[in-house]
């Protein structure tokens, strides 16, 4: 993984081939875990990047659930090759590693992710077709088991935030449902999308404060005081129903309803001149500055247990 | 494979919360095929939509009516996926192995 390009989009067989490549390259650190199957049948990888013990608490980051944000996907990817190329190097990392592992899923929606290079680059949704509308896929950013069904979200299917039939309906969704579940030791849970440069915390499908915003906030704060730092990105923060607008089903309401904490979301580069499209250079400084706050989010996870 | 040719991603901003409802309006129109990558939230901040060719000017005769400012945030759609494959495939050429 050495030679990969991390500054261009690659295909979803290319992120396949690199999350086995870096399994076999970094035994000792990563496995790969198939936590399910996509509706056409692809797996649900997720990297675990762990030094040992049994059922540690856990980071979860995921990247590209909605399929055409393909500098998330694209994140990811450098997320990885960064926690193995900081491992027993940046002391930070080492210790949060020491103590916790790191669960990565890069290609949340491969179906919708290998559609968005075969068929529609402005596909967002799973691609699972809708019984009785020839409109297919559910966004499963509004799939969740919290608020489903509530404003915020579409009942059309036809609609880019069509909700589903049912709360984790999508076989997406539902297996990190499972997962979240069953690890059932998870502290920080990360959902990565794009655009509009944002850090968000629960709640989007009220408006109610959850008990833990002030302590959200101002991790949110100083996150994004530590990715300002490297390029000067500006970002808003707050939560989703205050900083964009109300969004029912979505997946960090439900992390946090689990009881996972620092339950986060963001949106990253840009704030609308390339939207969707942003060029591959910018791929690695906004993998960059992110990891800056992600980081600042792990480690005040990792100092504070709960 | 689908295109989008003459696709444009209009940015519009709403200056006043009845501006905001007529653009919310324009978000439930399925008829449109508009796809809405920023959503409609509060005044001032904008809403950036892909217009599909053919309604085109149907949206935009609508905006104006209603005096709502809008520009182009992207000006022709295939043109940057164009960009986007090429430079995909350029960066896939394969390299000599040593």
């Amino acid at each position: 993984t050495d030679s990969f390009d991390f500054a261009n989009y690659h295909t979803l067989g290319e992120i396949y081939s690199f999350q086995d490549m870096l399994v076999a390259e970094n035994p000792n650190i990563v496995s790969k875990i198939v936590i399910g199957q996509s509706y056409e049948g692809r797996p649900l990888n997720v990297l675990k990047f762990s030094t040992g013990g049994t059922n540690r608490p856990a980071i979860w980051i995921d990247t590209g659930i909605h399929s055409r944000e393909w500098v998330t996907q694209a994140s990811g990817l450098w997320f990885a090759k960064k926690i193995v190329t900081d491992y027993g190097t940046d002391p930070a990392l080492t210790a949060i590693l020491s103590q916790m592992d790191i669960f990565l899923e890069i290609a949340t929606n491969p179906d919708g992710y290998a559609f968005t290079h075969s068929g529609n680059r402005m596909w967002r949704k799973t691609r699972k077709p809708n019984p009785g509308s020839s409109c297919v896929g559910v966004d499963p950013n509004r799939n969740w088991d919290a608020g489903f069904g509530e404003p915020g979200a579409s009942s059309n299917p036809c609609s880019e935030t069509y909700r589903g039939p049912s709360a984790h309906s999508e076989s997406e969704v539902k297996s990190i449902v499972d997962f979240v579940k069953s690890h059932g030791n998870i502290k920080a849970f990360i959902s990565i999308h794009s655009y509009s440069q944002m850090l968000m915390y629960p709640y989007g499908y009220k408006r109610t404060p959850t008990n833990d915003a002030a302590e959200l906030h101002k991790v949110a704060q100083k996150a994004i005081s530590d990715l300002t730092s490297l390029y000067g990105t500006k970002y808003t923060y707050g939560s989703i129903i205050d900083t964009i607008y109300q969004a029912s089903g979505n997946t960090i309401d439900w992390t946090y309803e689990q009881g996972i904490k620092y339950s986060y979301t963001f949106e990253l580069r840009d704030t609308g001149r390339y939207g969707f499209l942003l060029p591959a250079s910018q791929i690695i400084p906004t993998a960059q500055e992110t990891w800056l706050a992600l980081m600042s989010i792990m480690d005040h996870t990792s100092k504070n247990p709960y | 494979k689908v295109t989008f040719e003459g696709h444009k991603v209009l940015r519009i901003v709403p200056k006043d919360e009845v501006q905001l409802s007529l653009i919310k309006d324009l978000e439930e129109m399925m008829e449109f095929e508009l796809d809405f990558w920023r959503g409609v939230t509060t005044v001032s901040n904008p809403v950036d939509v892909r217009v599909p060719f053919h309604v085109l000017k149907s949206v935009k005769d609508y905006l104006e009516t209603q005096n709502i400012d809008y520009s182009a945030m992207i000006e022709d759609l295939q043109m940057i996926l164009d960009k986007e494959q090429k430079e995909m495939a350029a960066a896939r050429v394969p390299q000599p192995k040593n």
